[in-house]
């Protein structure tokens, strides 16, 4: 799976995510990444969200929505809100995946429960990357 | 607001030999798509729904990632691609599923957000959505790759060799869940 969420310099925000899905999956098999507040969600008032993972468990979980709601009704940062809710989801149905965050404040988040994700983000003309959970890269744009 | 633009490659357990490619893959994805955040002589005007499709189309290609070109393969050995895209001003989506034999699911996902009352396309109706849209429908089998075609053999195998051992089928799939598959987890 691969995802994107964007926000511009007057505050929009979008998120796009795209997949093959999973190897061996059943014919009409639809993972959460074309699923709204699964796989994708974006609100200017609120944040974007892109996921990755083991599709039945973050449709049944909706994590987008989970992450969003963590964001707007409980004034999470965008970091933790990502995290929070990658972790219930995995604490309460075993599935593991991750998602990437940005706040309409422009906070980031990115999180995984997975053994790793593939991240990477661009601001202030610096690409900031990992893999690992405790490994973050940086180089210049 | 200082334009951001942030990208995922995927999850699960990600090899030593891929993690690389996939690092590179997302900063090619990055220099590209950013241009459409910043406002130039080219480009008058920051657009984050521009931005994610970009970077999402140049992952789309890129054999590292499962999406578009180098998907996994269902049960069948073929690719069937799914994609979503959202913009956040007037909360308009698009989603498109069952496509296949086309590289950028996340552009047509887009074209059904703009040209249609609906959201989400699938199957044989979103296949001539697309075509008659002007995406291309490439020859069948095009976005399989032998990395994942190795991937699905492997994975044919492991499900003969579990029948064999009578397993149940739900007993696979749960087991499936409690670590990162090998290939990765969608």
């Amino acid at each position: 799976t691969v995802g994107a969420v964007a926000i511009d310099i007057e505050g929009n925000i979008a998120a796009a995510t795209s997949t093959g899905g999973i190897t061996g999956k059943m014919l009409g098999r639809i993972g959460d990444s074309s699923l709204l507040g699964c796989g994708t969600y974006a609100d200017n008032l609120v944040g974007g969200v892109s996921a990755t993972g083991h599709g039945e468990t973050i449709m049944r979980f909706n994590l987008a929505q989970k992450i969003m709601a963590k964001i707007h009704y409980e004034c999470k940062t965008a970091q933790a809100a990502t995290e929070e809710a990658c972790k219930e989801m995995t604490k309460r149905l075993l599935g593991t995946g991750g998602a990437i965050t940005i706040g309409s404040n422009g906070q980031l988040g990115v999180y995984w429960t997975t053994r790793r994700m593939a991240w990477a983000y661009v601001k202030n003309g610096e690409i900031c990357y990992g893999v690992d959970h405790d490994k973050t890269f940086k180089e210049p744009l | 607001i200082k334009p951001i633009l942030l990208v995922h490659g995927g999850a699960g357990g990600i090899s030593d030999t891929l993690a690389p490619r996939k690092v590179d893959g997302m900063k090619q994805a990055l220099r590209v798509a950013v241009k459409h955040l910043l406002v130039t002589k080219d480009i008058s005007k920051s657009s984050a729904l521009d931005a994610v499709e970009a970077a999402v189309r140049i992952m789309e290609c890129d054999e590292s990632f499962n999406a578009g070109y180098g998907s996994c393969l269902n049960i069948a050995g073929k690719v069937e691609v799914e994609a979503s895209i959202m913009d956040g001003s007037e909360l308009r989506a698009g989603c498109v599923a069952l496509l296949h034999d086309i590289i950028h699911p996340v552009s047509v996902a887009r074209c059904i957000m703009h040209k249609t009352r609906h959201v989400f396309l699938a199957g044989e109706a979103a296949q001539k959505f697309a075509f008659n849209q002007g995406y291309e429908q490439l020859a069948e089998n095009s976005l399989v790759t032998e990395s994942a075609q190795m991937t699905w053999q492997k994975h044919q195998e492991r499900h003969v060799r579990c029948s064999d051992m009578a397993f149940t089928r739900s007993e696979i799939d749960v087991g499936s869940i409690k670590k990162d598959p090998p290939e990765g987890s969608g």
